[in-house]
């Protein structure tokens, strides 16, 4: 479609502005209220004084989540769709000059949405979808296009492991049937429990590119 | 916009034969993993025996939730959308034919997103929401369209407010602060609370169609 052709142009340009620049961009993707932006949190809390990060925010409405980010002290920019359910690569490039060039990390937390934002490719190095622990392990399944186009799954709130019916080895079954080559990390941003592990791997995905 | 109003058009046939049969119909949405399908395998249980009920699935791939409903002995159609991230009047209108004429409960589960599933309108007497505790209380604020055209809102998963933070006040001021109407239910699908209250409240919306 040719809506989808113009955005994949726009996309490049982004893609080429981040790799001018060697900035390692992340659109970071799941359903409303998985754990994005307290994923987010936690991660900037690790990572800000090591690393230059700056989060863009995407959502139908509000700013609140802008707002949380801000609070860590970090360069965050807002993007309200109104009504639209995914970001496009044009929002995305309208909010870059809100954010400083010489940032290290960018990470795009787009609409709370496990459908159509797969499809739509803001000019990041890759996808990192989070699942919740609370969704059921069936979602890969039913939800497969987003968990095809990442690169790596983050399985959130395992602290409330106990509590629901959800068997972390056959969401991450499920997951690599859809996709083989899905990297898997296991979280909870209440109790912190995996945290290192996935900051280690984005230092040094960071770090690769510079 | 012309895909709208093609759709507001077969709604409309569709809400004609469920008021020539007198069906009360239900669009039943939210999150994926707020506990949609989880809801109805509860409500059949609770009202099988005295009401004539039948399911429509929506997804976007697989039809797990048909054959979870099935196994409750009660009549299902599943609709695969094969990407598409919300049903529509034509989907609904092609499934009708599997179902009993005579029904008198028809409930819709939508395809898990919180936001375009509210622009499209099934022919549904009215649309009802379920939010997870594990979602946030912010989540009325931040996909605001889908509480302002709902009917009903359901706080789900209650047996899990000690471990998350949630507050059910917030949520349901800020569910009446984009919609002051709504009509706020609380449950657990896994205990079984508030369980009593909603299935009688839809026994008598049943009733008072008959
Ligand atoms: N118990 C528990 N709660 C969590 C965890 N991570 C996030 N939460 C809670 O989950 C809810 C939603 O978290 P958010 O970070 O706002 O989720 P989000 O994906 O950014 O939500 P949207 O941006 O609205 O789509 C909040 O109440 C958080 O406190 C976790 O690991 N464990
Ligand atoms: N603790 C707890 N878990 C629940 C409750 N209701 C549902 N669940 C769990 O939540 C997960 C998702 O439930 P589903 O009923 O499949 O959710 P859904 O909204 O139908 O999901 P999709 O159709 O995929 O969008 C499952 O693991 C359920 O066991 C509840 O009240 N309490
Ligand atoms: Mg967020
Ligand atoms: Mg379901
Ligand atoms: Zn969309
Ligand atoms: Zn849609």
């Amino acid at each position: 479609r040719k809506v989808l052709k113009k955005n994949d142009d726009l996309a490049a340009e982004n893609r080429a502005c981040f790799m001018s620049r060697r900035t390692f961009a992340v659109n970071l993707l799941s359903s409303p209220g998985s754990g994005k932006t307290s994923l987010l949190e936690r991660t900037v809390d690790a990572l800000k004084h090591e690393l230059r990060i700056a989060i863009i925010e995407g959502d139908v409405q509000t700013d609140n989540d802008a707002r949380r980010i801000a609070a860590h002290g970090v360069p965050v920019a807002q993007i309200v769709t109104n009504g639209l359910c995914h970001l496009e690569a044009s929002l995305v490039q309208s909010a870059l000059p809100q954010l400083p060039e010489d940032m290290e990390l960018c990470v795009i937390e787009n609409v709370g949405n496990l459908v159509c934002p797969a499809s739509y490719d803001l000019g990041e190095h890759m996808k990192i979808t989070i699942v919740s622990t609370t969704e059921g392990d069936d979602k890969p399944l039913k939800y497969p296009a987003m968990f095809r186009r990442s690169s790596v799954l983050i399985v959130n709130k395992i602290d409330l492991l106990p509590y629901v019916q959800f068997s972390v080895d056959a969401c991450i079954a499920n997951a690599h049937s859809v996709n083989p080559e899905l990297l898997v990390f296991t979280t909870s941003c209440s109790s912190g429990e995996g945290i290192d592990a996935w900051c280690d791997w984005l230092r040094d995905r960071v770090r690769e590119l510079r």
